[in-house]
């Protein structure tokens, strides 16, 4: 099975490819779900449009009950984005538990939400240029990329 | 450990995968 938290690590690396208007890093910087949904709206913009994003609560220091809202609405979205516009149904993944991240920014939980979000990228309607964007890293980021998605296409 | 891709072979092995991932069709909208 994969090392989650060098997953995780290589992960942040790719997400660090999108631009973002939050901190975007550490575990810490992605557990109230800002990152990852600003990342979603450069992914899918009609899906995951401005009164999407608006239901998330944007403020510095957040307390941990709200970062988990946040992740619970960043979650359902990914879930309902890959019904309704990919037509894939994901069975038998792990899926992320929002508590730990959003609480204790749990690196192993935090590799599986940024999982489902490359899984996103990889599958959308642009996903050419983001398959792209990661043939231009390094090679070591690119297997455990390889490897978290062929994971997730075994669970399709 | 010994369980990874043989050396030499990686680069290759990802060019075959991200090339088989951009010719995968995939879309309930498309």
């Amino acid at each position: 099975s994969m090392d989650r938290s060098h997953l995780c690590q290589s992960l942040i690396k790719w997400l660090n490819t999108f631009n973002v208007t939050v901190k975007n890093q550490t575990v810490e910087d992605f557990s109230d779900g800002i990152a990852v949904a600003q990342v979603l709206r450069q992914i899918a913009p009609d899906y995951f449009n401005e009164a999407w994003f608006k239901k998330l609560k944007v403020e510095d220091d957040l307390n941990w009950r709200l970062k988990v809202s946040n992740l619970k609405k960043v979650l359902n979205g990914i879930l309902e984005y890959n019904m309704e516009v990919l037509g894939i149904q994901i069975q038998g993944f792990q899926m992320p538990d929002v508590n730990l991240i959003g609480e204790h920014y749990d690196s192993v939980e935090t590799s599986r939400l940024l999982q489902l979000v490359l899984g996103c990228a990889v599958n959308c309607a642009e996903k050419e240029s983001h398959i792209h964007n990661i043939l231009k890293m390094e090679e070591s980021v690119q297997q455990m990329i390889m490897n978290a998605i062929q994971e997730l296409m075994s669970k399709e | 450990d010994g369980k990874g891709a043989p050396p030499g072979n990686s680069e290759g092995m990802l060019a075959n995968f991200f090339n088989s991932l951009l010719s995968k069709k995939t879309g309930a909208a498309a």
